[in-house]
């Protein structure tokens, strides 16, 4: 057991009872800060949490970040991990994140698939997408990044209960992607909404679902490019930056789609590190420059966001 | 556990739409039970594929015939697994 914030070891990938025994002693490191919200249970009945950065206020205009949301991309909760951290050691100190969170909450979900999380240390390190049973097939899970409702069903997502990218019986069946359309919708003031993933170095913007052009799309395609200027500042890690169907490939059913189609406009997705050898399985020395360097893309879009109300 | 002893990922360069076209063909045969990282969409964006043991020379043959360029990112995904394994074991000591 990691006994206190200090002495977790960043730069290592854990267990999901780590984790979230970890988030309990940086609550208790910053109580006045950070508070651990249960936003539901997954299919086996996990708690699903999300750390809520809040210092004061009823339903301040908020930002809303995921994080392995895909069971086997470790790198992007690990990353979660150590920015959850960086902002709450960080507020007081710099002062942009005290600017940012004395007018916003930031809600992190750090396991947004607990299920499939588990799954990964314990049984099939490749796999992807959530742990619930499929009517009429033997194939297990549905890929949570095509299950949400925006352009359900449509191209870039599979009807085969087998496949990876199975789309499931209908938008938000997944209990793990409906308990975080609840809270973004009960909560109903959201401004940003951020999902971290892994890999190909990409940050991406809507549409996936269609390859047409957003209404704001300069300006996403403008905060996306300084973002990734500023996340390469650090190690000079290239990115692309686009929308999802023109730099990777079409995709429906994907979380920004619907969070933009809901009116979130500031809505992206990370694709962390490696172009390299590695894919899934960076090595566990990668995850704190990963981590320092999404920080700081991510810290970009938070500041854009909290000087841009709309 | 699941054991992927042998098996590996290739790193897959399409030089062409009709490359593009062959990798989706590909993506839809489930016999081979190929799980693709990365889908063939354009020719600027690799395609990475974890191909199991037993599927590898016949997609191997296949990118081959087609003269699809590609070389192998990983070469035993099981190795990396245990070093992983290893690692987490390590840091929960």
């Amino acid at each position: 057991q990691e006994r206190n914030a200090r002495s977790f070891n960043f730069g290592a990938y854990h267990t999901l009872d780590t984790i979230y025994s970890w988030m309990d002693t940086l609550v208790a490191a910053h109580p006045n800060l950070v508070s651990k919200v249960q936003i539901g249970t997954s299919y086996e009945n996990r708690p699903m949490y999300a750390l809520k950065f809040s210092t004061g206020g009823n339903k301040r205009p908020a930002i809303w970040i995921d994080a392995g949301i895909h069971a086997r991309e470790w790198v992007s909760t690990a990353s979660a991990v150590w920015m959850a951290d960086k902002m709450a050691t960080d507020y007081g100190v710099d002062p942009s994140v005290t600017s940012l969170l004395g007018q916003m909450d930031v809600y992190l979900s750090i396991v947004t698939n607990p299920d499939g999380y588990v799954y990964t240390h314990t049984s099939d390190r490749m796999w992807r997408k959530t742990r619930s049973v499929n009517t009429g097939s033997v194939c297990r899970g549905v890929d949570p990044n095509r299950n949400w409702d925006a352009g359900f069903g449509g191209p870039g997502a599979s009807k085969n209960p087998c496949s990876d990218s199975y789309h499931g019986p209908h938008a938000h069946s997944e209990i793990e992607v409906k308990n975080v359309v609840d809270l973004v919708q009960s909560h109903g003031n959201f401004k940003a909404f951020i999902s971290v993933h892994a890999y190909s170095q990409l940050l991406m913007y809507p549409y996936g679902y269609s390859c047409t052009s957003v209404p704001h799309q300069a300006e996403l395609d403008s905060v996306g490019r300084s973002a990734v200027q500023a996340l390469s500042s650090l190690y000079g890690t290239s990115y692309k930056v686009g929308s999802i169907c023109k730099i990777i490939y079409q995709a429906s059913g994907g979380s920004i789609d619907w969070s933009y189609d809901i009116g979130i406009k500031y809505s992206f997705a990370f694709e962390l590190r490696d172009t390299g050898r590695y894919g899934f399985l960076l090595p566990a020395n990668q995850i704190i420059p990963t981590a320092s360097e999404t920080w700081l893309g991510l810290k970009h879009i938070m500041e854009y966001v909290r000087d841009h109300p709309y | 556990h699941k054991l992927f002893i042998g098996d590996q990922v290739l790193r897959i360069n399409a030089e062409s739409e009709e490359h593009i076209q062959l990798l989706k063909e590909l993506e839809d045969d489930e016999g081979w039970e190929l799980d693709f990282w990365t889908h063939p969409a354009s020719t600027d964006l690799p395609v990475d594929i974890h191909v199991p043991f037993a599927s590898l020379h016949a997609v191997k043959n296949f990118l081959q015939a087609h003269k699809i360029p590609f070389h192998v990112m990983i070469n035993n995904l099981q190795e990396l697994l245990d070093e992983e394994q290893e690692g987490v074991e390590l840091n929960a000591m």
